[in-house]
């Protein structure tokens, strides 16, 4: 990539992390994830997307489209909501990825 | 290796460092841009919707109509956490984050995406993968980028090379199916404004972390609905014929290049729609159109006014195969916004006879850019004129990414006498293209020379 490139990519790189929420105590049920970016260093600000929210939101999805609401508080979501932030080159062994992981990723020869 | 069991090796990502497990988070707030929300509804919305799939996962998973119905509230939506400080973490990380004002980044501007395809499914593989692209088109906080993201990536960053390394945007949904053809565009949320809603409610909360969100940069521009892009992006026009609509592009003040089957009969009238960047309306009347039997899917509009401010494009005599180009075509938004514009490579030119008839592309094509022009994006000349994308009539597939132009070569010199004298003899001769050329349009292999019979 061209030297134009070189801030997008260190922000990019710095910034970038992965967020998973999952329920207390029932980790068959299985676990949400998505992208980030790291807002902030200290304190740890995290922006991710809110669709891995809305299965623990406690008035359900239709919290989301309520006419004026811009902002939900963090109570919103049930107390059972767990959440666990990755960032580079911290991330979780291959073992913990069989268990975060959704099934069936396969690569088939093209 | 010792032969004692010892601790196993952590497993090192390929970039050789050390990793390290999760961090728990709290969840501070969820907070969405009421403008995103209010334009993603106009131009996404009512009649349209049904059209419309924003899927994180492919076209035809099973997906519930909940958990689709979850999707969509949620589509422009994002959570605030806060993470255990990570000390270290804070003196490696460069300078502190730049949020880019809205506007700051014009259309066709280059973008990197970085997001994590398939979330946390396997970090060591997949987290924080880069893809480029440009900024297609933008309604207000709304943004389209054709940088192609993978579901998981929603929530990624998307940044500029200038103002350098700033954060643009969010990734609200990587992947768009139009008509269930997948668009090949991502829809993007503008960073600003979410950061500022961010730090309002912060403010209330936690005001020193308010102090700590990105701060914004670039000149704030009042983003015009119909941010132009860059200069020859202009030239691209809307054509409407009765309840038809399609891309075409400017040859000359008075005269507009489309595709037929945007307006196929001769002598009928048609609107023609500019934006520079205000929407300007001029009517035209379509004075030539190929045969239906003719390769070329051209027409030619000549116009009751001047196209006033639009720039002339440069018609360009020769094609580089590997070149960097964009297309600048009314596809996705159609008449609510100005010209998207997609970039790829020019990826094949193929010749007959050592002419080129056919121009391929890498760009992404999709339903109501035909008509439109395809530039070069180094030196702005106009290469060609957009005609079709490919699709597979065996699984129904469409591929944006596969698209075929008519060069402008092949008309240009007939729109030149056209131009001078009104005589439309040079464009009939489209309709007499010689059958290797017809081979070539029909997607068959160009016969080299006639079969020999073996007798």
């Amino acid at each position: 990539m061209g030297r134009q490139w070189g801030p997008a990519m260190r922000a990019a790189e710095q910034t970038g992390c992965v967020v998973s929420a999952s329920r207390a105590g029932h980790p068959e049920a299985g676990s949400w994830s998505c992208s980030g970016v790291i807002l902030s260093c200290n304190p740890g600000l995290v922006l991710c997307h809110g669709g891995i929210f809305t299965p623990f939101l406690r008035a359900g999805s239709e919290a989301l489209t309520a006419a004026a609401a811009a902002i939900l508080p963090g109570d919103s979501c049930g107390d059972d909501l767990r959440l666990h932030v990755q960032w580079g080159p911290t991330v979780a062994s291959p073992a913990a990825c069989a268990e975060l992981g959704r099934p069936g990723l396969c690569t088939p020869q093209c | 290796a010792s032969l004692e069991p010892g601790p196993p090796d952590p497993p090192v990502r390929p970039l050789g460092r050390p990793l390290q497990p999760p961090r728990p988070a709290e969840l501070l707030l969820l907070l969405s841009c009421p403008a995103f929300r209010a334009h993603f509804a106009r131009l996404f919305g009512g009649e349209a919707a049904e059209q419309w799939r924003f899927a994180s996962a492919a076209l035809d998973d099973e997906v519930s109509e909940d958990d689709e119905e979850d999707q969509l509230r949620a589509l422009g939506w994002f959570a605030l956490l806060r993470v255990q400080p990570d000390q270290e973490a804070a003196e490696e990380r460069g300078p502190a984050l730049a949020g880019a004002s809205l506007g700051a980044v014009p259309k066709g501007a280059p973008l990197l995406a970085c997001g994590s395809p398939f979330g946390a499914f396997c970090p060591d593989i997949f987290l924080n993968t880069l893809s480029r692209g440009v900024l297609s088109n933008a309604a207000g906080p709304l943004l389209l980028t054709d940088a192609r993201c993978l579901p998981g990536t929603e929530g990624g960053g998307v940044f500029a090379a200038r103002p350098a390394g700033a954060l643009v945007a969010f990734v609200a949904a990587p992947l768009c199916w139009k008509a269930r053809e997948w668009v090949g565009l991502t829809l993007l949320c503008a960073a600003a404004p979410v950061l500022r809603v961010a730090r309002a409610a912060l403010g209330n909360l936690y005001p020193s972390a308010a102090a700590r969100l990105p701060s914004e940069v670039g000149v704030p521009r009042d983003v015009p609905l119909r941010d132009p892009g860059p200069l020859w992006a202009a030239a691209a026009v809307l054509v409407e014929c009765s309840t038809v609509w399609g891309s075409g592009v400017a040859v000359a003040p008075r005269l507009v290049v489309t595709c037929r089957h945007v307006a196929p009969r001769e002598t009928t009238r048609v609107v023609v729609r500019y934006f520079t960047p205000k929407s300007v309306a001029v009517w035209g009347r379509v004075v030539f159109a190929t045969q239906e039997t003719s390769p070329y899917d051209i027409a030619v509009v000549s116009l009751e006014e001047d196209l006033d401010g639009v720039p002339m494009p440069v018609p360009a005599e020769r094609f580089h195969e590997g070149e960097a180009v964009s297309v600048v075509g009314f596809g996705v938004f159609g008449q609510a916004c100005g010209p998207s514009v997609t970039a790829g490579i020019l990826s094949a030119v193929v010749r007959v006879d050592d002419t080129p008839v056919m121009l391929q592309t890498t760009c992404a094509v999709h339903g109501g850019s035909s008509g439109g022009p395809l530039f070069s994006t180094r030196s702005g000349d106009l290469l060609g004129i957009i005609a079709s994308n490919t699709r597979d009539n065996n699984t129904g597939a469409t591929y944006p990414h596969l698209n075929f132009s008519i060069p402008i070569t092949v008309l240009q010199p007939a729109l030149q006498q056209y131009s001078r004298t009104g005589d439309l003899g040079s464009l009939r001769e489209l309709d007499r293209a010689a059958e290797p050329v017809r081979v070539v349009w029909r997607l068959q292999r160009p016969l080299t020379e006639a079969p020999q019979s073996k007798l």
